[in-house]
């Protein structure tokens, strides 16, 4: 059976495509197979796994109705497949308003590689428009990054809400899978609070595994490495790898 | 006369809040009347600014034609004044899909209050959906935050592309104000390299003042205050202050 997980926070920068490439990485080197689905037209998740995007992407997925298949991409990683995607997505917002079951396309297409991956995780935009509404439509759980800052805060009630409306109307089996506390700094006062008030809020959600600040993870995309190829002994890369031990404890 | 900045980069958490609640601050201390727009969903130059947004926001000018006099509100800071916004505004994006005129409706709102200030500065969101093409519609310049991270340059040929399409379709007078690097650490490699990378792409557009990361920056917001009322003799104050004369010196 497969699992679809969705990165997703509407706050920009908390380490959403960070926390699914290093996440995708770690668990296909386990030899479960992965996909990853880059549903960000920044196509920052596809950057940082060091794919091209000139061929077929999720667009064309979506958009002019392709086989699947003709769009998933061999990673550097055994085990580790993915779906680009590059600019034209932006376009996508538009072009899904006016289509019939706008919000359950990316569903559908998911449903022509059920077995053939264990998981699927997707990197989504720093929105909550149609793009995000598919991958929550299509996700069996969530997984929420949260930056270790006050606005970071700010955003999690309308998130929770349309998590909410998501449940309500389009997908009564989705569950939040967890909490990622990341770029945790202990020296800082801010990182602390932060802290304290994610877990008051969200309780045993919240990973036990924090993600420090490590400039190896801000390092490892220039290279178009996931952090296990980049630098495997960096605080990064233990903190993803005891992050993924602990989800796997959760899911096995 | 008066000038409309846009501030937009569409990657997220890059410093777009930070340094338009903290430029429109600083201009507005000296005695320049000054507003902000917060056109991002997440609202949080409204929350940076200490100020509520239960009153009506931009969604009721966007969508519901209300009087811009009904939602400007007055801030901490005397001749700064904001239109402020709330989660509303996630669903205006495609509620303006069907609208005619789609893309100059901020322009027409905005021609209501030219020369009661002198600068308007427009917060945008991490997209580059028909928010950000309204704000950059109505705008006669563009700040473009970049952090000192890879992910950052990654985006900007799709953000220069987007300019270039507003140029020519909507907004032939739309300039570049200047690019603003922030998050700087100069101990870092990775902010060196972005900087070296930022000046051969850009030139002189690039502001001599960088923005350095310091916490203060990141604990004003949850005091609902700009970094002159929260820490005043802070680097990130100083920063800001620096980079406001600068802009000055540019304009005067
Ligand atoms: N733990 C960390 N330590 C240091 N840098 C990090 C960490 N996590 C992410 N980064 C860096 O911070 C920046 C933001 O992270 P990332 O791009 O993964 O966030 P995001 O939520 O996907 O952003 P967006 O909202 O634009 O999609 C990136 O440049 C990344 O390299
Ligand atoms: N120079 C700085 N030093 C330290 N922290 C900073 C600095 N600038 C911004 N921050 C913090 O980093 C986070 C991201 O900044 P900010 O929210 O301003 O970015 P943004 O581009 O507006 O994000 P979004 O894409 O979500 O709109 C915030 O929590 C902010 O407080
Ligand atoms: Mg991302
Ligand atoms: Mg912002």
């Amino acid at each position: 059976k497969t699992k679809t997980i969705s990165v997703l926070n509407q706050k920009g920068g908390v380490g959403k495509t960070t926390s699914a490439v290093n996440i995708a990485s770690f668990l296909a080197i386990t030899e479960t197979p992965v996909l990853i689905i880059d549903m960000d037209p920044q196509g920052n998740a596809s950057t940082g796994l060091g794919v091209g995007n000139q061929k077929l992407t999720i667009y064309d997925l979506l958009i002019n109705n392709k086989n699947i298949n003709s769009a998933i991409q061999k990673t550097e990683i055994d085990f580790l497949e993915i779906i680009p995607s590059n600019s034209q997505l932006a376009g996508a917002e538009i072009e899904l308003v006016s289509m019939f079951t706008r919000e359950t396309i990316l569903r559908q297409i998911i449903q022509n590689v059920v077995g053939k991956y264990k998981y699927i995780i997707i990197d989504c935009p720093p929105s909550l428009g149609l793009l995000t509404i598919n991958a929550l439509t299509a996700s069996d759980s969530i997984i929420i990054p949260i930056q270790c800052e006050y606005y970071a805060l700010d955003g999690l009630s309308q998130l929770l809400n349309t998590i909410r409306l998501v449940q309500k109307n389009l997908n009564s089996n989705l569950t939040i899978e967890g909490i990622l506390i990341t770029m945790f700094d202990s020296r800082l006062n801010l990182s602390q609070q932060v802290l304290k008030e994610v877990k008051d809020y969200f309780g045993d959600k919240v990973y036990k595994t924090l993600i420090n600040r490590n400039v190896k993870l801000g390092e490892a995309p220039s290279h178009g490495k996931p952090i296990i190829l980049y630098d495997a002994s960096s605080t990064g890369s233990q903190n993803y790898m005891n992050l993924v031990s602990e989800i796997l404890q959760y899911n096995d």
